[in-house]
């Protein structure tokens, strides 16, 4: 009989034991273990891959402590952009989209792209319309933020004009203040 | 980031990844997150989804990578996606990670920075989770 699971990731970078409290990592293990159970329950049905991989970024996706949907960092401008993609293993097809501003779930878009269009990637406004038009639910901007991701805006700002302004050089890692990755 | 790689009862793989992107980025900079075969990837033998300093991820198409040296080279899922992450990504300067499983159920999830959110959950339903490299 063939083995089947999945697995999960909610972001790398510089996490410290000294700054990771108790309470915070109980509760990240708590979501990413929520959103194990979330594909498993699909995979123990003899769902699909796909459904798996959808439903466990959802669970994260609607966390704030993860840095996708709510809870998602900021740009320059103080705005909330999100990017998603899916890929089939099986047919090789795939779904992706950019910049997204209104989408709460970024991974259900990318599904409907891979599904219902002929193409693969759509950014911006243009995919925010395709969006509309599946019928994906909408959110306004706000619903994104948290205090925790606009202080960390506002730090790195901060540093920015300490530095005079500077963007960052080609091939120099623009750092995020916190030091994790998206 | 986040990001999600299964293997169903038919044998078919999956992979899928979701951002909020980089803290204070401009120009509408895109990462690996949406780009197939940098930031996600799947096929018949293997399914990759990483987080990390997304221009490296681009760069060297890091999902695709992993995936072309289990299709191609025959290597086992954990050799490769070691390679990509610890050899390929570090000698480049890029930091992050990946979780990857193949057409077997065989899961490897190698990082290069200090941490990764991570976990894995297997026939018997019982949640491996962890953060840092323990």
């Amino acid at each position: 009989q063939r083995k089947w699971g999945l697995a999960i990731h909610g972001g790398a970078g510089v996490m410290s034991r000294d700054t990771l409290t108790p309470e915070r990592e109980a509760e990240v293990r708590a979501r990413l273990t929520e959103s194990l159970q979330a594909g498993h329950a699909i995979l123990a049905q003899g769902g699909t891959s796909l459904d798996a991989v959808g439903a466990a970024i959802r669970v994260l996706e609607d966390s704030p402590l993860f840095n996708a949907g709510k809870g998602a960092v900021f740009t320059h401008e103080g705005r909330n952009e999100l990017d998603a993609s899916l890929m089939d293993g099986r047919t090789l097809a795939a779904g992706a989209v950019a910049g997204l501003r209104h989408v709460k779930n970024p991974i259900a878009l990318a599904r409907r792209v891979m599904e219902r269009s002929p193409h693969v990637m759509m950014v911006g406004e243009g995919a925010e319309a395709f969006a509309r038009e599946q019928g994906l639910e909408l959110v306004p901007p706000e619903y994104f933020r948290t205090e925790e991701r606009w202080e960390q805006l506002q730090r790195a700002l901060e540093k920015e004009r300490a530095a005079g302004g500077q963007a960052s050089a080609p091939g120099v890692s623009p750092r995020p203040e916190d030091g994790k990755f998206g | 980031t986040v990001g999600a790689v299964a293997l169903d009862q038919s044998g078919h793989l999956a992979a899928g990844t979701s951002t909020g992107g980089m803290t204070n980025k401009r120009y509408g900079r895109v990462g690996d997150s949406p780009i197939i075969g940098a930031g996600t990837y799947a096929n018949a033998h293997c399914a990759v989804s990483g987080t990390g300093h997304g221009e490296f991820f681009i760069r060297h198409t890091v999902a695709r990578d992993i995936c072309a040296r289990v299709e191609y080279l025959k290597v086992p899922l954990q050799e490769a996606a070691d390679t990509v992450v610890r050899d390929v990504l570090v000698k480049a300067g890029g930091e992050g990670g990946v979780i990857a499983l193949d057409a077997q159920g065989t899961v490897a999830m190698p990082f290069n920075s200090p941490g990764m959110y991570r976990g894995y959950m297997g026939e018997d339903g019982q949640p491996f989770v962890a953060i840092f490299p323990e």
